[in-house]
């Protein structure tokens, strides 16, 4: 049968789920060995965090889709629990391989990383999820594209931003139409909203500079 | 078989992007 927009946003869904059916929510053995092998095992904050941003992002799904859906937010966020995962071992493998090292403790307890990954998965199930072929204004979906992640984790822009390019790197199953869409993501951090007048990354800008001695004033963002 | 600009370089990846602040 011909592709239709439909047909391909059916597709890319079913792609989707049977590549995250076989895979967990739990993190594997591989990736409690590299959670052992931290000199802090942040196997208990991991945990934590994840039922702590799951019941955010299933209230916010609730309230932008309808109390009735709970249960659909309940299922997505597992579809980006196990891309999370999945993920994070890859990524932490690839690491591996370039640095030489085995103990990644400093990364795998920082809460941004974690919560910048898991916001990542959560963005490609939701995009999935999301995609419309028909422009139609706001509906209920397009409520929870991008940057509505970044609100509901309360997730700085240029952390997220962060993640990105490794998350394509090391995910081999994103299809094109995805990664142009973190790419899309990617510049609308670049060239907004990193650059907005309560982002933090003015307070880093200024705080980089002292430390170098250069007490410069940063220009505020321009309207 | 994408049009993605990686733009990391060597000695760059998410370890040293979570290291800096």
């Amino acid at each position: 049968p011909p592709q239709t927009p439909v047909r391909a946003a059916m597709n890319s869904i079913q792609q989707l789920k049977v590549i995250l059916n076989s895979a967990s929510d739990k993190p594997s053995e591989n990736l409690k060995r590299y959670f052992s092998n931290c000199t802090v095992n942040p196997s208990e904050d991991v945990a934590q965090r994840v039922e702590c941003l799951g019941r955010a992002f299933s209230d916010r799904f609730a309230l932008a889709v309808g109390q009735g859906c709970t249960e659909i937010g309940s299922q997505r966020f597992t579809l980006g629990i196990r891309l999370y995962y999945r993920v994070m071992e890859s990524m932490v493998k690839s690491e591996e391989e370039r640095l030489s090292v085995q103990n990644f403790s400093k990364l795998l307890n920082n809460n941004a990383f974690h919560t910048s990954l898991l916001a990542c998965a959560l963005e490609v199930v939701t995009a999935t999820y999301g995609w419309s072929p028909f422009k139609s204004g706001s509906t209920s979906e397009t409520d929870l594209s991008f940057p509505w992640i970044l609100d509901v984790f309360e997730l700085r822009a240029f952390d997220f931003y962060k993640v990105i390019e490794s998350f394509i790197k090391v995910e081999p199953s994103l299809k094109r139409d995805m990664i142009k869409h973190l790419e899309r993501c990617e510049h609308r951090i670049m060239e907004s909203i990193a650059w907005r007048s309560d982002s933090a990354l003015f307070e880093l800008l200024k705080q980089s500079k002292e430390q170098e001695g250069h007490v410069d004033h940063a220009e505020p963002p321009s309207t | 078989n994408h049009d993605y600009h990686f733009g990391l370089e060597e000695g760059e990846g998410v370890s040293e992007l979570f290291d800096c602040d």
